[in-house]
């Protein structure tokens, strides 16, 4: 009863129980569950090994695999928790638990601060905020002087620091959060709350793609 | 004042990226 895919589930590298990734995470058993059906989708995009590459990735947010991007990049290397390249089932489960509706707070404010920690100093410097800057400029062809990047920088730069030191500690941030809830907005997926009427996985499915 | 009194908060720039809006990962 209610192991029609188990078979199939066995043979995928990292597949981890759902019953054991809903007691860790905000996700009902059927949520993983249903959240098996769109991680067996998009880690079957482009190379069908049960395992989602940076290309599905980068397939699924710009419906173009090439197309690569600085903010793609450190999504993908926070959801690879094992650094091997490629994310896992208990990745993608554990990590989308973060953007669940329910999810603590605290949780949201540390993955964003792990995501803007470009370079994993355990601080976000000055030089990774104008980095992003010109990232998002460059994504939406947007034309700012440096001047007034610099200043935008600097004004943002010099909000968060409260201790002045040059750069953004996990409280700074907590504490620069706190004044600009909007920081953590896209940190929220309200998809999640209803991802089994979008993938309902007690449905069998018959596994043939429209095309 | 020559400053300029409502600069954009450079991480509500950041957050207009496409890329941290993960809903495209659930659309058909």
């Amino acid at each position: 009863m209610g192991c029609y895919h188990s078979k199939r589930t066995k043979e995928t590298p990292g597949y981890e129980e759902p019953t054991v990734l809903a007691a860790e995470t905000p996700f009902t058993v059927s949520e993983v569950e249903a959240l098996y059906e769109l991680f067996k989708k998009l880690s079957s995009s482009v190379i069908d090994d049960g395992l989602i590459h940076k290309e599905e990735l980068q397939l699924a947010l710009f419906r173009n695999k090439n197309r690569r991007n600085l903010f793609a990049d450190r999504i993908f290397d926070l959801f690879d928790v094992k650094r091997n390249g490629v994310i896992e089932f208990g990745e993608f489960v554990r990590s989308l638990g973060v953007f669940h509706p329910n999810a603590p707070v605290e949780d949201k404010i540390h993955f964003t601060f792990r995501l803007y920690d470009l370079r994993q100093t355990g601080f976000i410097e000055r030089e990774e905020l104008k980095e992003m800057v010109l990232a998002i400029l460059h994504e939406s062809d947007l034309l700012l002087s440096d001047d007034v990047v610099e200043t935008i920088v600097d004004k943002t730069f010099s909000d968060a620091d409260l201790k002045g030191d040059g750069k953004i500690d996990p409280e700074e941030w907590k504490e620069f959060v706190s004044k600009n809830p909007s920081l953590i907005k896209n940190m929220t997926l309200p998809y999640l709350k209803d991802i089994t009427l979008a993938f309902p996985s007690f449905v069998l499915s018959t596994e043939v793609e429209d095309s | 004042s020559p400053k300029s009194p409502n600069l954009i908060n450079a991480f509500q720039l950041i957050g207009m990226s496409s890329c941290l809006d993960l809903s495209g990962l659930f659309e058909k």
